[in-house]
């Protein structure tokens, strides 16, 4: 019953990428994927929300080591995919709250949400699953984000 | 070094919910994640793309049983939100591979996003984490999403 926020973790090596406007028909996320994965990069979130008028973006993050190879990949495939233009953002940091049984986790999430929002925190992307809700935030908030949520949830500095 | 997939989970009593153009500014997440957490309402996954424009799309997977009040918890939080319309689809199904160490996913992804686009399956959205890649696809073609997944990944049937 109790959902127990067991460790706030973070990443700052991440770079946000987005292919704009891409068709949603099937194929298209198989065709931006299969090259980045042929040439190794590690893809770490991706998400992409449901389309209106036939048309959605796709996000992922990655390292911002792979930030020029992944540019030029999705360049020969953009055109291709008859998709918008290809934006990126290497100011940005991963932040998750880690737990079990968050299956119930919408206690939790309101909770993370809120106190970002308390502190002015723009939440950028978001991502659940049943052991962690991620926010993608600026990087220059990193600090306070990760120093309030430890004290919103209880948590000794370090896990 | 080798990722691997240990299993393919569905779950087609879901229902996904898009609250359209919300302001992308601190606070938004929180106004509409609390009143679904006193309602109890158990919010699954939680997806949230970059913004452009200063708008984006919040969405979210419930279970179907709790369609109509959550619709009505939304109506209330619209209207003060400045957001556009709320749009749901209960046709769809959330189907997942499995695995451990899938930080380097993108392969296994790529893998998991082709299988669909050779049986013409349309991904709705997509959201993943270091144990999970998920697909929302129309829950039609549920069997089928499954059944061609574990030959992919060469599963039992039941893993
Ligand atoms: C947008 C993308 O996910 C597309 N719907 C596909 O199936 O590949
Ligand atoms: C869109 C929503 O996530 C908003 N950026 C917030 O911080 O609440």
């Amino acid at each position: 019953e109790a959902v127990m926020v067991s460790g706030i973790a973070y990443d700052k090596d991440q770079c946000r990428i987005t292919v704009r406007q891409v068709p949603d028909r099937p194929g298209i996320a198989a065709a931006i994927f299969t090259p980045l994965a042929a040439a190794k990069i590690l893809v770490d979130m991706i998400i992409q929300n449901a389309s209106l008028d036939g048309k959605t973006d796709m996000t992922f993050t990655i390292c911002r080591g792979d930030l020029d190879q992944t540019l030029e990949i999705l360049e020969g495939v953009k055109a291709e995919l008859g998709a918008g233009e290809v934006l990126y953002d290497t100011q940005v940091c991963k932040v998750s709250a880690i737990g079990v049984g968050m299956r119930n986790h919408s206690g939790v999430a309101a909770k993370m949400f809120t106190t970002l929002k308390k502190e002015n925190i723009n939440i950028l992307m978001i991502s659940t699953s049943e052991i962690k809700i991620t926010c993608l935030i600026e990087e220059k908030y990193t600090e306070l984000a990760v120093r309030t949520l430890h004290d919103v949830f209880e948590l000794a500095a370090g896990q």
